[in-house]
């Protein structure tokens, strides 16, 4: 563990605990894809199917725990909590165009060709991509609350985090992991737009609003 | 095994 992965995870924490807060404070999950929050619990289930036979740490098995549960129960507000205030017409991006090539990516490049492997792989894969949906509704929407981009904000932080955290790992332990690596550029890579309206915008004190 | 970095993130 070094400070760059602690920091990203808690910034993934912080992430889940912000888009909490938001959907129990405004009532709403107005603004929020359900399509990406639905692949989030994907992302969960087959990358963590190793908390069966692989400890790592407390720590470790904890945060995979919660990032399930978390996932799970934003899933339940959205469909059946504040489910009149999800707004399908808006959710609209086709998620068999990530499911399709993710998992033929995963079937291609994984480090093993076994089960739990591909599983992982699949995971890193969709999880660079999950993101579309919601930067989708975003673009045809045109604008967010600040809080939602708070929420997106953390969870590019997070992801971007985990960058220095390899070059580091690769200089102390001598250690890469192509796939993550290259998987986890591209997923920061899609947040650029976004953060440059986050920096210029929102934590100036204006609204979110994309260019027309 | 070239996979120990692995599965110990996150």
């Amino acid at each position: 563990m070094n400070l760059f992965r602690l920091l990203g995870d808690l910034a993934h924490l912080a992430s889940i605990f912000i888009l909490l807060h938001k959907i129990q404070t405004t009532r709403s999950c107005r603004g929020i894809s359900f399509k990406t929050q639905a692949l989030y619990v994907l992302v969960f289930l087959t990358r963590y199917v190793d908390l069966f036979f692989h400890w790592v740490s407390l720590y470790n098995f904890v945060m995979k725990i919660f990032f399930i549960a978390s996932s799970c129960y934003i899933l339940y507000l959205m469909k059946y909590r504040f489910r009149p205030t999800h707004d399908p017409s808006l959710d609209t991006f086709k998620i068999e165009y990530l499911l399709g090539p993710c998992f033929v990516l995963a079937l291609i490049f994984n480090y093993h060709f076994e089960l739990a492997e591909v599983l992982w792989a699949f995971s890193i894969y969709l999880e660079a991509v999950a993101i579309f949906p919601q930067l989708f509704m975003l673009q045809r929407t045109g604008e967010a609350e600040a809080i939602t981009t708070h929420y997106l904000a953390a969870l590019g932080v997070y992801r971007a985090l985990y960058i220095p955290n390899w070059i580091y790992r690769y200089f102390t332990e001598g250690v890469v992991d192509p796939i993550a690596v290259v998987a986890g550029i591209v997923q920061t890579g899609l947040y650029l737009d976004f953060f440059y309206v986050y920096f210029t915008k929102v934590l100036q004190g204006q609204k979110f609003e994309l260019p027309a | 095994e070239g996979n120990a970095i692995l599965h110990d993130e996150l």
